[in-house]
């Protein structure tokens, strides 16, 4: 772990109550290291280690804490702070309908993810319902619904490739079912993509989605700056939801993501089943990705 | 790619730099920039140019390691049947690649099969169904929730009577972490073993070309739980790199042996080295 590796590089050195430059320096390749095996962006890294820099230089070294470990301590502050959710909660009423949207690469878990959202929502009382608007991907509509029933909760679909014409007759049949959760599930697409990245734009303008949730995989590298930059300056999505965070993916996308969008991480997919879904808690995040 | 104009400790930063952003990974890019200096101190090269062919020479080697001659996928060994199984964590593309692949061995006029070997995922059956019937091949397939272990031992054992040259075998999506799912797999392997000796002749990690560092992790406990002969390095049509391949291969000695270029039944490809060295570093 970091904190280990850190406490051998300050095996031989004499406690001064205070970190030096020098201890700082010696740490930065240790952190460096950590965080890029963490798959958090380089230029990510470049930055964080900066900003840590500076707020490490002169700090007090705490009486129990070895100089490793202070150091350590500061990071994993600074990575928490990072990926503050800020408080974010989905705004759901038993009154009104909450209409969100799932977008993001291929295979990244929409599908999955809607399916659970709607359960959970269901469990605090409200009446979702879920809109089948891959008309892509080999049965994927037919995903969709066999989720559904699964969860008790009814799918829109309908026999058209135009994904507008779905979202309307979902509308529609969501005002006259009185639901207040109406959920669209999207194809995976490249954001390189024109066509398919205009498509679910178009989307957006006719569905006006109170949220939209870029779904991205806890496995994603260096190229999850990439996607989510373009996926944002696309759609400006509100909130992420990372997925598949039961594998040992330390998850550093995490971090690459909230930097270079600014928008929190609401929710982690946490298994392949309908409950295998918890809020994002930034100080497990920052745990993880620290090894 | 534009670097600067002088054999220098930035050149060396400026490149390391390309193959962490590729996902080469902290240890390989170490290294490969390693290498590189040695052999360019070696043979006193100070033309920046020449020191980014040494580089693609490096990267080259790595994978042409053991296996200098690539060969055709879709020309197998002619036994009957040459059982191929995919596997890997959920939502890499395993399905869509066993789709393409079906496709590619029947336009060569191969008898290919494919079993439906997910019975978990919702509608995984379906959607294989829907790729068997686009590749014009037959499916063995069971109703959901049965033991996939059982479908798959019925799949092998019809093939192997019925003659058939190509099994294509579709597993559930797992995560590697988990002891229940991983041990399935080795049942799977077991029972594939028992209605044909010497299959699976080949078992393909299929690894998506967005994923980091945790590829080394999917490949190392896939391999440990059975042995795998290749990857399959998928949506390679996004902007991602796939430099994860050179750890995997220096380490695991696991080559690449397909690459998804797409969703469409046409977008498979044989890996090839030379190319994709050079796609690396545009
Ligand atoms: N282990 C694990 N698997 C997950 C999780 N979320 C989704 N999956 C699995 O990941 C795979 C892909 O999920 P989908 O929901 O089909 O992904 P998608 O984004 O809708 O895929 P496309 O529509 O093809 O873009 C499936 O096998 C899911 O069961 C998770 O949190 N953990
Ligand atoms: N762009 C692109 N998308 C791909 C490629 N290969 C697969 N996909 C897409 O990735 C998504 C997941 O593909 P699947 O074949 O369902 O993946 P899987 O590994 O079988 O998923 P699970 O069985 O749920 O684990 C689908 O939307 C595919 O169309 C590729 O080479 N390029
Ligand atoms: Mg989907
Ligand atoms: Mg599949």
């Amino acid at each position: 772990s970091l904190s280990e590796r850190l406490d051998s590089i300050f095996r031989n050195l004499k406690g001064s109550g205070y970190l030096t430059e020098q201890n700082i320096k010696d740490s930065i390749r240790e952190i460096r290291l950590a965080l890029l095996e963490a798959d958090v962006n380089f230029k990510i890294v470049k930055n964080f280690i900066a900003e840590v820099e500076k707020r490490a230089i002169g700090a007090e070294v705490m009486k129990s804490l070895s100089p490793g470990q202070q150091i350590v301590k500061i990071v994993h502050e600074q990575l928490i702070a990072l990926m503050d959710t800020e408080g974010f909660e989905m705004k759901v009423y038993n009154n009104k309908l909450t209409k969100i949207m799932m977008v993001g690469l291929q295979g990244s878990g929409k599908t999955t993810a809607c399916a659970k959202l709607a359960a959970m929502y269901r469990k605090k009382g409200i009446k979702p319902m879920m809109v089948a608007c891959d008309v892509y991907r080999p049965a994927a509509i037919e995903q969709l619904k066999v989720l559904g029933r699964q969860i008790d909760i009814p799918v829109v679909t309908e026999d058209t490739k135009d994904v507008v014409t779905i979202a309307e007759s979902a509308l529609k049949q969501a005002y006259s079912a009185f639901t207040n959760l109406l959920i669209f599930d999207t194809a995976g697409r490249l954001h390189i993509d024109a066509d398919m990245m205009d498509e679910v734009a178009r989307l957006k303008t006719h569905v006006k989605p109170d949220y939209i949730f870029f779904v991205a995989d806890s496995m994603t590298g260096q190229d999850a700056v990439t996607v989510a930059s373009e996926f944002y300056k696309k759609l400006e999505f509100d909130a992420v939801i990372l997925t598949k965070m039961d594998g040992d993916a330390r998850g550093g996308a995490a971090l690459s993501i909230k930097a270079v969008t600014g928008r929190p991480l609401a929710y982690v997919g946490t298994g392949e089943k309908i409950p295998d879904l918890e809020v994002f808690y930034a100080d497990r995040m920052a745990s993880r990705i620290l090894g | 790619v534009k670097v600067r104009g002088v054999v220098d400790d930035q050149l060396y930063e400026d490149l390391e730099e390309i193959l962490i952003k590729n996902d080469c990974g902290t240890e390989m890019a170490e290294r490969i920039i390693t290498s590189l200096r040695k052999e360019v101190k070696e043979d006193r090269i100070t033309d920046p140019e020449v020191v980014q062919i040494y580089l693609v020479d490096i990267m080259q080697n790595i994978l042409f390691k053991d296996i200098p001659d690539e060969s055709d996928f879709f020309q197998p060994p002619a036994l009957q049947p040459y059982v191929i199984a995919f596997v890997g964590v959920n939502g890499t593309g395993k399905t869509t690649t066993i789709g393409k692949v079906a496709n590619r061995f029947a336009q060569s006029g191969k008898k290919v099969l494919i079993v439906a070997g997910d019975t978990f995922r919702a509608a995984a059956i379906d959607q294989v169904a829907i790729w068997a019937e686009r590749a014009g091949v037959h499916i063995m397939r069971s109703e959901p929730e049965r033991d996939p272990a059982s479908v798959i031992y019925d799949g092998v054992a019809s093939a192997v009577a019925k003659k058939y040259d190509i099994v294509l075998i579709d597993t559930a999506g797992r995560q590697h972490t988990k002891e229940r799912l991983m041990k399935e797999l080795q049942k799977i392997d077991r029972v594939i073993k028992k209605a044909c000796p010497e299959a699976p002749h080949e078992t393909i990690l299929v690894v998506d070309s967005t994923t980091g560092q945790n590829a080394i992790s999917q490949a190392k406990h896939f391999d440990e739980a059975i042995k795998l002969t290749g990857l399959a390095l998928t949506k390679f049509d996004g902007t991602a790199k796939g430099g994860i391949i050179f750890n995997i291969k220096q380490n695991l000695e696991i080559p690449v042996r397909l690459l998804g270029v797409g969703e469409q039944i046409e977008d498979i490809e044989n890996f090839h080295t030379v190319r994709f060295v050079k796609a690396f570093f545009t």
